[in-house]
This record gives structure tokens, C-alpha cells and sequence, in this order.
């Protein structure tokens, strides 16, 4: 439980440094603004936003960005 | 195989692009 809350707030976190406008998602293109700041190529960028972009309709919410990152998290265990 | 380098995979993006968050805010206090 108390885990699950410092996840939800990391990824709460890190869904602010992707929306830099507070719109409350994120598009491909707040993605692709992303390069300048972390070492991915914009193929990459396009890949996550691809991957946690499930519904498909071209933007993030809070919750397909917290649902991504904790697989993450998940995957970090396991491996 | 291409694929199995780093990155190739869209777990393996993800966990660079989570990975790449994580350090750039260990990175600055």
C-alpha cells in the first residue's frame, strides 16, 4: 500500500515533467519535447508513447502513463 | 537478432525511458 503510493507519486511526478503545459495529458508531441532533455532518440520517444498509449487515441492520461510505469516497476522486479 | 539488442523491445523502451526519467531527478536535488 505504501508502495503503491510513492509509485502513484513518482509517476504523478514524472507525467508533470512530460506535460509541461498542465493540460492534463500528454501528446505525442509533448513526447517528442522530451529529446532535448533525455538521452532517447525521437524513435524511442515515438515507441513509448506507442506502448503506453493503449486506448490509441493519441494522448496520455495520468492514468495510462501510472498503468505504464508500474509495469515497469513490475519488470524491474522480475528481471 | 536485431531485436534482442536494448531498446528494441517496447519493454525495453519504456524501461529506458523510466530508467532516463529516474536519473535525470536523482540528477538534480
Amino acid at each position: 500500500p505504501e508502495q503503491q503510493l510513492a509509485m502513484l507519486g513518482k509517476a504523478h511526478e514524472f507525467f508533470q515533467i512530460c506535460d509541461v503545459e498542465s493540460k492534463g495529458f500528454i501528446t505525442r508531441g509533448d513526447m517528442q519535447r522530451l529529446h532535448n532533455e533525455l538521452p532517447l532518440s525521437l524513435e524511442e520517444l515515438e515507441k513509448v508513447f506507442d506502448t503506453l498509449d493503449t486506448d490509441g487515441n493519441g494522448s496520455l492520461s495520468p492514468e495510462e502513463f501510472s498503468t505504464g510505469f508500474s509495469q515497469f516497476l513490475a519488470e524491474q522486479k522480475v528481471s | 537478432d536485431p531485436n534482442m539488442k536494448a531498446g528494441a523491445t517496447s519493454e525495453g523502451v519504456l524501461a529506458n525511458f523510466f530508467n532516463s526519467l529516474l536519473s535525470k531527478k536523482t540528477g538534480s536535488p
